[in-house]
């Protein structure tokens, strides 16, 4: 079963299309295994973006370098996910 | 497992075998009022369930249909919460009551089992169908970008490695192409809602093209108002508008293709995530999420039922 420790989702808020290009840039490369919940269409848009923990400080370093602003939405999706399968036991149990 | 519907919980996450227990359930229950059609087989040759809500032969239909992409759980959750709140209220609300003894509904609530089978099992995060791509290790087409209106364009990709892989070609996933029949074969459904997670938006066509819909100004209108019910519960934000102006151009869109079919209430919800959870919504955010999308729905069905065309 695919865990996910460690993984973050980010909210990203774009302020130009400048900055949704470069989202759009960092969204083609592959080997970060990145999958955007909502992708970068537009400034007025949010992005969030699951990030595996083995790119966490790629991405973050990115973000900062181009000055693009950004939140923790999911400070840990397993953890997340470990809350959902605790509360779906209890309920079978 | 819960002996009636009345003992399903409704504020928990299910499996696949438990909402297949459950759609079982609630027609013996109501064998008056619902049934159980099988519209197909999917790729892993799991029926393709639908609740038929029926009073009376030969009547238009209304579609409803959730979990096509697999991880969006409150969808799936609230589809279940739906067809429970129909038998509820039907004799009970005049406004469902008389819908019903005009229109016949249809819910699909589990759009793509083996997807949604395999988030349970493999990978909570999984979002296509399941059926393998020649020529490729990746898995899965995005059944939302499979249809047959714009197909290939803009907003969808050949890459069967991406989330938003279109497909071979159009109508290729059974999940797809099963529905496309059945819509065909009835013939007489005058509304059709899609429903994923989320975002919190009400969206009608088009996706594939920023021509306007020759009904948006009448779509446009009924948006605002089943947007107004919705919030008037939990003043949940919703936006609303046409998919290519409100989030993004999406070709082989869903509502793109029954809109192009004559369905013209054709929409497309993304239910709530409170700002906080995406696909990860807690369980107790389910029945909230399921009863305010329910007035948007009993808005869209109610206009539907007061304007036949």
């Amino acid at each position: 079963k695919k865990t996910f420790e460690g993984d973050q989702v980010l909210r990203i808020t774009p302020k130009d299309e400048a900055q949704i290009s470069l989202l759009r840039e960092l969204s083609e490369q592959e080997h970060l295994g990145l999958d955007f919940w909502r992708e970068p269409v537009h400034e007025s848009l949010p992005v969030d973006v699951h990030v595996p923990f083995h790119s966490l400080q790629g991405v973050r370093a990115f973000l900062g370098y181009h000055q693009i602003q950004y939140n923790v939405m999911i400070m840990d999706v397993q953890d997340l996910l470990d809350d959902e399968e605790r509360e779906m036991v209890k309920y079978r149990s | 497992f819960p002996r009636s519907t009345d003992d399903f919980v409704y504020t928990n996450y299910h499996d696949l075998n438990s909402i297949y227990s459950f759609m079982d359930m609630l027609v013996a229950e109501n064998s008056n009022l619902v049934s159980k059609i099988v519209i197909g087989q999917s790729y892993e040759n799991r029926p393709l369930n639908v609740l038929k809500f029926s009073t009376g032969a030969n009547r238009p239909g209304i579609w409803i249909d959730t979990g096509i992409h697999s991880r969006e759980w409150v969808t799936q959750a609230s589809g279940i919460w739906f067809s429970k709140k129909i038998v509820t209220d039907y004799g009970r609300d005049p406004v469902l009551t008389d819908i019903l003894n005009n229109y016949d509904i249809f819910l699909e609530i589990v759009t793509n089992p083996d997807g949604f089978a395999y988030t349970h099992s493999r990978d909570r995060m999984w979002r296509k169908t399941r059926k393998p791509n020649s020529g490729s290790s990746c898995v899965g087409v995005d059944p939302n970008r499979n249809w047959d209106a714009g197909f290939g364009g803009a907003g969808s990709s050949s890459s069967p490695c991406t989330e938003t892989y279109r497909g071979p070609s159009a109508h290729s996933e059974p999940e797809v192409k099963a529905i496309v029949d059945f819509v065909k074969s009835h013939g007489k459904i005058k509304a059709f809602v899609s429903i994923h997670s989320y975002s919190q938006m009400l969206l009608y066509p088009y996706g594939y093209t920023s021509t306007p819909a020759k009904d948006q100004a009448e779509l446009h209108e009924l948006a605002r108002k089943a947007i107004t019910s919705l919030q008037s519960l939990y003043n949940t934000r919703y936006t609303y508008g046409s998919i290519i102006s409100t989030i993004y151009q999406a070709s082989g869109g869903t509502i793109d293709w029954t809109y192009n079919q004559g369905i013209k209430y054709s929409y497309t919800f993304e239910l709530r995530d409170t700002g906080r959870y995406g696909f990860i919504l807690p369980a107790n955010q389910i029945v909230p999420t399921a009863e305010e999308t329910w007035l948007a729905l009993m808005a869209i069905m109610e206009h539907t039922k007061n304007n036949p065309y």
